[in-house]
């Protein structure tokens, strides 16, 4: 079984290991509560 | 036993070459020893005495061990009146059925099916005919037997026979009659027609050739590690040209002449059962008959009506989870097993996830070929559903629960049960401990005050894309994926088209609860029907398999303030068909809390 998450264009940055991870073809082992990525329209204020 | 009544009369012109054909075909099984050395003659005339595949088959094969394939075709019948006919062969413990016809007293199937005879095997078919228009079930109207090897071995000219077809409740009273052919394979086809399945199954970039990788995977499946450590010395000595590659005559040879010398092949790659080293005919007629099972090659189904039937076949290995019922998967693993490679966030390391070899084959076959697609329209989705729903019956009944400490057994490594909310002997079906809860606190929710940051929603093998496009050249190979696909019709894509795309698979070890990965309101829930493709990699990975546009999947809206509407897609899979939500549209949740859960069903 499989869940999928459609965001909105552009409304979330995604971590960076996850895509770079990815788009080597390499699935990525995670657990739930894990951080995903960060909402854009606040971007400019975190500091994560 | 069956009486033949007439003969059909073949055709002058081709009347030389079927009687050769007939005589090379009943090879095998003739038991007159001097009328055998006189077809070895004929048979070295036609075919010289030419090195390589054809020149092995010149040995003969004693009719005390005897196993061959017969090719038995069941063509037409004359009835009394009027129906909708289908016809059923028996043989041993197996049967098959053709097609239904039209409505007539003539009904014409010309459907085939291969059998294995052995000498000390069941070679007595039996055929019935039965009227089907009866509402409630279908009606044996007449019936004969027939011993295929006193058939095959008969002096005849005709290529097919007719034979009387008697009451079942009276054996005196013909009710019509039955026109049928049995042939015995050519073992040099039957060799040929192997090699050319094999090749067809790890030829992944279709150029109807092998590389030394795709050679690789073969050599692997064959459970053989001695040559498996000496993949690369094969590998030249298959490529006789030089080229590079090993073609399918090339790879015939190969088999033909290593299987002699020093077997390559110990296990079936479909079925995964110990093969013979001595008996080279008998390996090659197993793994004929095992690649064909329901590729839809042949016109007979054999219909998988039980489980063992499903177990003998490939049907039941179409996915991760097969090894639920068996649990065998990772207990021969040997040089057969294969992997994928994930990359553990937490340990940061690569990490191989272990799946069986055959599995891996089988899957390969159904999903990344065009012999699959064959399959999947000739009545693989209504199995994959059937085998589902009966798992789940299975999976809820009290003594599945035998199952658990097996399971976790087998899984030690990847199950901390100190994590789990409930001992197990709180678990009364095998379903419950699969959904079962954990701890509170055992999965951490990252910023769990800031809703602004989104988390992971299962532990799973996650792929994340920034776009259609992305997930299209790196992972999703499907012809047919699109977001709309995928969302379907009810709900209004435009907002999603070009947003970015998470896909959490979970593997059959995994805590199989979904949570939320954002935190706001459910706008609403929309069901989708469909089949139960498996989700592993290798059906997303093909271009022929569109898994998720096709499966049967609950999507939920999220309605959140930091990004916008959130598509919550759950998706349904082979075993675990069953998806069940703890919350209702109008809902408002905090990221982090419980979604719901797959489990075991249709």
């Amino acid at each position: 079984s499989t869940v999928i998450c459609v965001f909105e264009k552009d409304s979330i940055l995604i971590d960076e290991d996850l895509l770079a991870n990815s788009a080597r073809s390499l699935e990525t082992l995670v657990s739930v509560g894990m951080k995903l990525g960060v909402a854009t329209r606040k971007q400019s204020e975190i500091d994560l | 036993m069956g009486h033949a009544s007439s003969k059909g009369l073949p055709d002058a012109s081709e009347e030389d070459s079927s009687r050769l054909s007939r005589l090379k075909q009943k090879l095998h099984i003739n038991r007159n020893h001097h009328h055998r050395q006189r077809l070895r003659r004929i048979f070295r005339r036609s075919h010289g005495n030419s090195s390589g595949s054809s020149g092995s088959c010149l040995k003969l094969v004693s009719a005390e061990d005897f196993a061959g394939i017969a090719l038995l075709t069941l063509v037409s019948a004359e009835m009394k009146f009027k129906d909708k006919w289908l016809a059923c062969v028996s043989l041993g413990e197996q049967t098959y059925r053709t097609e239904i016809s039209d409505q007539t007293e003539k009904p014409v199937w010309n459907s085939e099916k291969k059998l294995l005879l052995e000498r000390n095997g069941p070679h007595v078919a039996r055929i019935s005919v039965f009227e089907t228009n009866r509402i409630s079930k279908n009606n044996i109207v007449g019936y004969c037997e027939i011993d295929l090897l006193e058939f095959l071995t008969q002096d005849s000219d005709s290529d097919f026979e007719v034979f009387e077809l008697f009451d079942p409740s009276s054996s005196d009273i013909v009710v019509g009659k039955i026109s049928l052919s049995c042939s015995v394979e050519d073992p040099i086809e039957t060799e040929k027609s192997f090699a050319r399945r094999l090749l067809s199954i790890v030829d992944y970039n279709q150029d109807g050739r092998l590389s030394f990788s795709e050679f690789s995977d073969l050599i692997k499946a064959f459970g053989n590690q001695v040559a498996a450590n000496k993949k690369e010395e094969l590998f030249k000595a298959a490529d006789k040209n030089g080229d590079g590659f090993v073609s399918m005559d090339e790879l015939a040879d190969l088999l033909a002449i290593q299987q002699e010398k020093e077997p390559l092949i110990n296990c079936c790659p479909v079925c995964g059962e110990i093969l013979g080293v001595s008996d080279r005919l008998n390996t090659v007629v197993h793994l004929s008959l095992c690649f064909d099972e329901g590729t839809g090659n042949e016109a007979m189904t054999g219909g998988f009506l039980t489980d063992k039937e499903a177990s003998y076949g490939w049907m039941f290995k179409l996915s991760e989870w097969a090894h639920f019922s068996s649990y065998d998967v990772g207990l021969n693993f040997g040089s057969s097993a294969s992997h994928i490679l994930v990359f553990d966030r937490k340990t940061k390391r690569l990490v191989e996830e272990l799946i069986d070899g055959k599995i891996v084959m089988s899957m390969r076959a159904l999903y990344q070929s065009k012999i699959g697609l064959c399959l999947m329209d000739s009545g693989a989705k209504e199995i994959l559903y059937k085998i589902s729903e009966k798992q789940g019956r299975k999976m809820n009944s009290a003594e599945s629960a035998e199952d658990i400490p097996k399971f976790v057994e087998f899984f030690k490594d990847q199950i901390k049960l100190d994590e789990v909310k409930y001992p197990l002997e709180h678990f009364k079906t095998f379903n419950d401990f699969f959904i079962r809860e954990l701890k509170p606190g055992a999965r951490p929710i990252a910023f769990i005050e800031r809703d602004d940051v989104a988390i992971c929603a299962a532990d799973s093998r996650l792929m994340a894309f920034k776009n259609l496009e992305d997930s299209l050249r790196f992972w999703i190979k499907g012809r047919k994926f699109s977001i709309q696909g995928l969302l379907g019709k009810e709900i209004c894509p435009s907002t999603f088209v070009d947003g970015a795309l998470i896909i959490f698979r979970l593997a059959p070890q995994d805590y199989h609860r979904f949570h939320f990965p954002v935190s706001g309101i459910i706008d609403q829930f929309v069901n989708v029907p469909g089949n139960l493709y498996t989700v592993n990699p290798i059906a997303v990975n093909s271009e022929y398999c569109n898994v998720f546009t096709e499966n049967k999947r609950v999507i939920s809206i999220i309605s959140t303030a930091e990004f916008g509407k959130v598509a919550f897609v759950a998706i349904g899979a082979t075993m675990v068909g069953s998806i069940t939500f703890l919350k209702k549209e109008g809902d408002y949740v905090n990221k982090g809390d419980e979604f719901g859960y797959f489990s075991f069903g249709g």
